[in-house]
């Protein structure tokens, strides 16, 4: 079994987790925050048979759009620097890890 | 080490921390929502040795319980439609996915 | 590739992110809440190659600190017992796990 962790933009999520249930896939959302725009995003859990990975990584494709921003850069975390340049920026689809479960449980 | 990723109901959440606790495992919770009912849950995340991963687990079977619920299905998250016939579903106690941990550090 | 997961505390959160960008690291926030004190903190996903596993692991060590609390312990979660005695507890800087990520991929 693999766990699939997705970080998907919160557009996309709704979109996702629908797909997912329609084929039956079990998901779990978490709220979470991008660590660069410090934007509200979501992470997936999907906890799937190694076998039908691939299917999810389609759903996950086919639901997700790569979005361009402008933004201010503020990566220090300190405050945007005045006369700073709007930089744009693309925003990815999804960003998908795949892990291994050595076991899994239901109670 | 493993980590235990255990998706468990709220109402059986405090119960759980509660119990890890008691026997010096340690824990932390994030807020999650289910994929399929859109309902809040909470995700636990338990670091432990692997010779106690079996505790853990008797921990979340025994603080966790299986609850029916009625609801209108609306897989599609596009808003139930008219006339959809309620149905029971079963949720879970606790849905849990053991992972291996390649290294461990505190800070 | 590994995925880092990391409980910090809220207040070292802002800067591990920033030293994170500043050297070119993805990463994900999710708000979280400690087993014990049952306190808000932070869990950051970190998805890095396995040969810069340890510059992570020293940002994170750099950015967290020990901090020391009075707390009345109430580890069963059904309240303070009247004349507990407050307990000093050293909450750590970081707890870091590190997992293998099998396959990596962005949409
Ligand atoms: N140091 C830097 N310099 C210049 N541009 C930077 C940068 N760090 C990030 N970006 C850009 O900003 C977008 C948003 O990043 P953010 O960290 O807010 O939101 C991220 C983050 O929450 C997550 N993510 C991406 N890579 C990750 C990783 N290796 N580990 C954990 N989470 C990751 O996925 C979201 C979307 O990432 P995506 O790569 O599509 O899109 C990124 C990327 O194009
Ligand atoms: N493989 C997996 N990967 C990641 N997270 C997983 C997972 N399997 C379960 N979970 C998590 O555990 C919660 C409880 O799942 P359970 O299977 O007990 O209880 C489920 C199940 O009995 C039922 N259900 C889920 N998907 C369904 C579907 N496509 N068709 C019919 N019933 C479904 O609805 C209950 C609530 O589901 P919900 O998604 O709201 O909430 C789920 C989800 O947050
Ligand atoms: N094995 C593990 N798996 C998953 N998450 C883990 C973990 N070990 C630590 N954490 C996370 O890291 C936070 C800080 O842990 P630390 O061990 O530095 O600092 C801890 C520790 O010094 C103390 N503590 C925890 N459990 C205890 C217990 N059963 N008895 C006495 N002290 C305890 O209280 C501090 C705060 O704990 P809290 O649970 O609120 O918050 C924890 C928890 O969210």
């Amino acid at each position: 079994m693999k766990l699939v962790v997705a970080v998907v933009q919160d557009r996309d999520a709704q979109a996702a987790l629908a797909e997912l249930n329609r084929h039956g896939f079990g998901a779990t959302k978490l709220a979470s925050t991008g660590g660069f725009l410090r934007q509200g995003n979501s992470t997936l859990l999907v906890g799937v048979s190694a076998d039908r990975v691939d299917e999810v990584l389609a759903i996950l494709q086919r639901t997700s759009r790569v979005r361009h921003q402008l933004i201010t850069p503020d990566a220090t975390g300190a405050g945007v620097e005045p006369g700073a340049v709007p930089v744009e920026v693309a925003v990815g689809g999804a960003t998908v890890f795949v892990l291994t479960i050595d076991r899994y449980e239901k109670y």
